[in-house]
């Protein structure tokens, strides 16, 4: 493979059973 | 069938201008007839050029500038596909509806399917304990027309983003799959992607082929840009990924593609025009089932085997979109390097073809809940250039590099299965697959 002029590499990680029950943070969360 | 066309239109929406008090129906369908005219454009090319399906962007047909009173007379009672409708035959069924009979029709008379974001609303009364003041509640909605013109999907944004208060979340997180002769379709919206519900579910209980995805993603680089991020998803995934995204320059709005788990098929970036752009290409029917499809990956298992590399020098913190990285600096022109937060440590190892003394890269943890513009746990390692030789710039936006890696593996020390490798290039252009791999035991490597 030929040199790479790199910007950013990454492994994004989710790790969904240490989310709260609700991704957003819309006016549903204050229902 | 084996393969299918598939087609997404980055559309540079008509905005309305920004008002306090609602306008009138006819004003807003007037607006909305603005945006549905470019579509219908890019529905007949698509259909010209054979394709079965085309997906427009979310927002697409009214923009996103609203307050929860002004977006009223844009909305449409949308009922659920199981009353088995064709808006154009049979237009004043479920009462008025022009922006579904027109979009219904787009589908019938160009023989296609037409995937497209409006938005529902439902009369609800103080029985509910949830319905909202005004006695409704107003949901982001992607709908689907067969090329019968047929309503066959209609789903409810459960994730709404946090500046979205002209709309309600659902009550529950509702999976919308639809079958088709070109495979077993998904669909959900924009910022539902990092979600487990339904994003996650949708593919793993449901097992869809593809996924019809309308969004309106602004840029934020170094790790929340559309196209890298996006292609990663499909491919972690393992399915086809239909994404037509808003194009807007000055909200950095841009980025759609047609991604297969195995490759981008295609894919557009355009920082330069205000022009839509239609894409096509072809794609696999059930991608699973090819001999193409990605072995799956154990994303700790190297990291599991190996010591952490010493680092000699002091790490340092770095903040990316809100969420403090802990850094340390790549100081020679080869070597391998460990970095660690909390439970995560990443390693990368390299070698540049000269150390430039203008440029400084440094590799970044992070293990955490991103607490900004919605709440995600998270667990990052990435590899970035610093804006600037000042190490406090190590996480801000930049758009080129010139430093050349020769050969490179990144990898981390994962507790989840869900990780999403990106890879992008000077000019935010991302890598062809054939420079990298993703190896079986978690490395982002080069092939050289």
């Amino acid at each position: 493979g030929a040199p790479l002029p790199i910007l950013v590499m990454a492994l994004y990680g989710r790790v969904f059973e240490k989310d709260p029950p609700r991704l957003g943070q819309g006016p549903g969360k204050l229902q | 069938l084996d393969t299918f066309i598939a087609a997404v239109y980055e559309h540079a929406v008509i905005l309305p201008n920004r008002t306090e008090t609602p306008v009138s129906k006819e004003e807003a369908l007037l607006l909305m007839n603005k945006n549905i005219d470019v579509l219908e454009k890019a529905v007949k090319l698509a259909a010209t050029q054979g394709a079965h399906i085309i997906v427009t962007p979310e927002d697409g047909i009214y923009g996103w500038v609203f307050t929860r009173e002004t977006i009223y007379p844009y909305l449409e009672e949308i009922p659920h596909p199981e009353v088995n409708w064709i808006p154009c035959t049979d237009p004043q069924r479920f009462g008025y509806a022009p922006v579904q009979e027109r979009l219904s029709c787009l589908a019938k008379d160009n023989s296609i399917y037409v995937v497209a974001n409006i938005g529902d609303k439902k009369p609800c009364n103080a029985s509910d304990p949830r319905c909202p003041p005004d006695g409704r509640y107003q949901y982001n909605t992607d709908v689907v027309f067969d090329s019968q013109g047929k309503l066959v999907a209609r789903y409810h944004k459960y994730n709404l983003f946090a500046p979205e208060v002209q709309f309600d979340f659902p009550k529950d997180s509702e999976v919308v799959t639809f079958d088709t002769p070109f495979g077993k379709f998904g669909i959900f919206t924009c910022f539902d992607i990092f979600s487990h519900d339904p994003a996650v579910v949708m593919v793993k209980k449901f097992q869809v082929d593809s996924v019809l995805y309308p969004t309106a993603w602004y840029n934020t680089l170094p790790l929340l840009s559309a196209v890298p991020f996006h292609s990663a998803w499909a491919r972690a995934m393992g399915v086809n990924l239909l994404s037509a995204n808003t194009h807007n320059t000055s909200m950095h709005m841009t980025g759609s593609g047609i991604y297969a788990p195995e490759a981008v098929k295609v894919y557009h970036y355009d920082m330069e025009t205000e022009s839509g752009q239609l894409m096509l290409s072809e794609l696999k029917s059930r991608p699973r089932s090819e001999p193409t499809f990605p072995a799956p990956v154990a994303w700790s298992g190297y990291d599991k085997g190996i010591k952490p590399f010493l680092s000699e020098q002091l790490d340092f913190p770095g903040m990316i979109y809100f969420d403090e990285f802990t850094f340390t600096e790549l100081k020679r022109n080869a070597g391998s390097y460990t970095v660690c937060q909390k439970d995560l440590c990443c390693h990368f190892t390299y070698k540049m073809s000269e150390k430039r003394t203008d440029e400084v890269y440094a590799l970044g943890a992070f293990d955490g809940l991103h607490t900004v513009e919605g709440q995600y746990y998270l667990q990052v390692c990435t590899l970035l250039k610093c804006q600037t030789t000042d190490l406090r710039t190590c996480g801000e936006p930049v758009g080129s590099a010139f430093t050349k890696f020769e050969k490179f593996a990144l990898s981390g020390t994962f507790g989840t299965s869900y990780v999403f490798p990106q890879l992008i290039l000077s000019g935010s252009q991302l890598a062809p697959e054939r420079h990298y791999e993703v190896s079986r035991d978690g490395r982002l490597q080069s092939t050289s």
